[in-house]
């Protein structure tokens, strides 16, 4: 099972989790004695691009309307920077002695926790575009809500004319999420939902249409106003699942304990 | 480890400079 459940996130940590984990096991493999090299000028080139993290952090946070976002980043900045600071205390410790260990114990402590803190901002924005996701979803539910409503020709033109675009959006972005994750399960899962959601919406519009005809012809249209509700529960169904499976991850924090 | 430790610090950095461009893309 993947430890990061997109490919964007998996594409910017994997890289610094190998390189951790691979120094985690040479400083426990190292014997005392070696001479760490001086570090200064690589320390200080995270420590800038720290700084400038930090910023473009906080400008996100005073211009984003999305409440959850401005909670979760300020903990992974602050990681994020605390975890800087371990890196300049040691390459500090190093210049005044190449030997010392608890130095090569604090490299370790904030490369880690640059990931950390990295890793929870990334995961903070994914959540962040997922609610936005969610939001095009129940803007298509909203929709379906009314459908009881749509009594005559005039007012189907105008529901199919709404109902198109606000679903055409979640298609598109519901399929284009899919592709960004790496659990195969859970794409698998959006995959047929928005197939059924797709193969459902013709279905329901001419479900709409002869209920309709059927109700304007005087006879009876219970049948027929049965299929058009079945036809939207139906679709319903499908649009709240694709919205539980967008909320589920494969990640796991303790990974990196 | 000379290399390690140095290759280590430039993936971090390289990572954080990642996760920026990230926040400014969504961000925009």
């Amino acid at each position: 099972m993947p430890v990061f459940h997109t490919k964007t996130i998996e594409s910017i940590l994997e890289p610094v989790a190998q390189q951790v984990s691979r120094l985690v096991i040479l400083h426990e493999e190292a014997e005392d004695g070696n001479a760490m090299p001086d570090l200064a000028r690589p320390i200080q080139t995270v420590k800038l691009a720290v700084d400038n993290l930090v910023k473009v952090g906080y400008d996100t946070i005073n211009s984003s309307e999305d409440q959850i976002l401005k909670q979760d980043m300020p903990p992974a900045l602050n990681r994020v920077e605390e975890a800087s600071l371990l890196l300049l205390q040691a390459s500090e410790m190093l210049r005044v002695d190449p030997y010392s260990a608890p130095a090569r114990k604090k490299l370790i402590e904030g490369s880690r926790g640059i990931l950390q803190g990295t890793s929870s901002l990334l995961l903070a924005f994914d959540e962040s575009e997922v609610r936005k996701i969610i939001r095009v979803c129940k803007n298509v539910l909203e929709y379906l809500a009314i459908t009881e409503v749509v009594e005559r020709m005039e007012d189907l033109v105008t529901y199919v004319r709404n109902l198109t675009p606000v679903l055409t959006r979640m298609t598109k972005e519901v399929d284009a999420r899919e592709k960004e994750l790496t659990h195969q399960v859970h794409r698998e899962m959006l995959t047929r939902s928005l197939e059924q959601v797709k193969n459902l919406t013709p279905v329901l519009i001419s479900g709409i249409k002869t209920f309709i005809t059927v109700k304007d012809s005087g006879r009876d249209a219970k049948d027929t106003q049965g299929n058009r509700d079945y036809l939207v529960r139906k679709m319903s169904d499908e649009i709240h699942e694709i919205i539980r499976v967008l909320q589920l991850t494969t990640y796991d924090e303790e990974e990196w304990d | 480890l000379r290399v390690g430790w140095e290759q280590l610090l430039t993936a971090v950095a390289r990572n954080i400079n990642e996760v920026e461009n990230q926040i400014l893309t969504r961000d925009s």
